[in-house]
């Protein structure tokens, strides 16, 4: 463990409870794209199948189990408890387009042909493309709340912390997983864009990202 | 295919 991965997995955990609770105490899920919550739920799933057969650390079990966690409460706040303020014609991202290039990869590039580990490739490469929809969706709209961007920007900066803990693993302990950095790269550049935008609209006050 | 890589990450 190094300080960019547990930031990074901070990060992330922060990111996820301000859109728990940004839906949670609006009650609405107005903006928010179901279609990737449900993805990263996915993402969760496939990859923490280990969570009973390989024990790694407290702190790895209890960060999981959370993730998962939030993750199902979040899909069943937007398609359940608030269905009324889901935007499903702006959540209109062809997630098929999405699912089946990742699995025919997954089976493709592995690093063994067993159903956890094609599960878990699975899940990397569905992680890199799961915010797609609701980048989509802001650029449907026009705009995003300002407190949904700040859940992209810890999502960002999860993924951004992630490069710099394998830049330290590399060099620290030799560690490379090709797999998971390559995809983490392709899923960073997906924020570049937003990460513009956030820092030249939403961080001068203006409430709002409105789109051009 | 080589051998899996340590799962130690979330």
């Amino acid at each position: 463990m190094n300080i960019f991965r547990l930031s990074g997995d901070v990060c992330h955990l922060v990111a996820i409870i301000i859109l728990f609770l940004k839906i949670w105490r609006s009650k609405s899920c107005a903006g928010i794209s179901g279609k990737s919550q449900l993805l990263f739920a996915l993402v969760f799933t496939t990859r923490y199948l280990d969570l009973f057969t390989a024990f790694i650390s407290i702190y790895n079990t209890v960060m999981k189990v959370v993730f998962l966690v939030l993750a199902y409460a979040t899909v069943s706040l937007i398609y359940f408890r608030f269905r009324k303020s889901y935007d499903s014609e702006s959540d209109s991202f062809r997630v098929e387009f999405l699912l089946v290039p990742v699995a025919g990869l997954s089976f493709l590039e592995n690093y063994s042909f067993t159903p956890l580990e094609i599960l878990w490739t699975f899940s990397i490469y569905l992680e890199s493309v799961a915010i797609l929809p609701q980048l989509f969706m802001i650029t449907k709209t026009g705009e995003a709340e300002s407190i949904t961007t700040h859940y992209l920007f810890f999502l960002g900066l999860y993924r951004t912390l992630y490069l710099a803990n394998w830049v330290w693993r590399y060099h620290e302990e030799g560690f490379f997983d090709q797999i998971a950095v390559v995809s983490g790269v392709v899923q960073t550049i997906f924020y570049c864009d937003f990460f513009y935008l956030y820092f030249t609209r939403v961080l001068r006050g203006s409430g709002k990202m409105t789109l051009p | 295919d080589d051998d899996a890589l340590p799962k130690d990450e979330l």
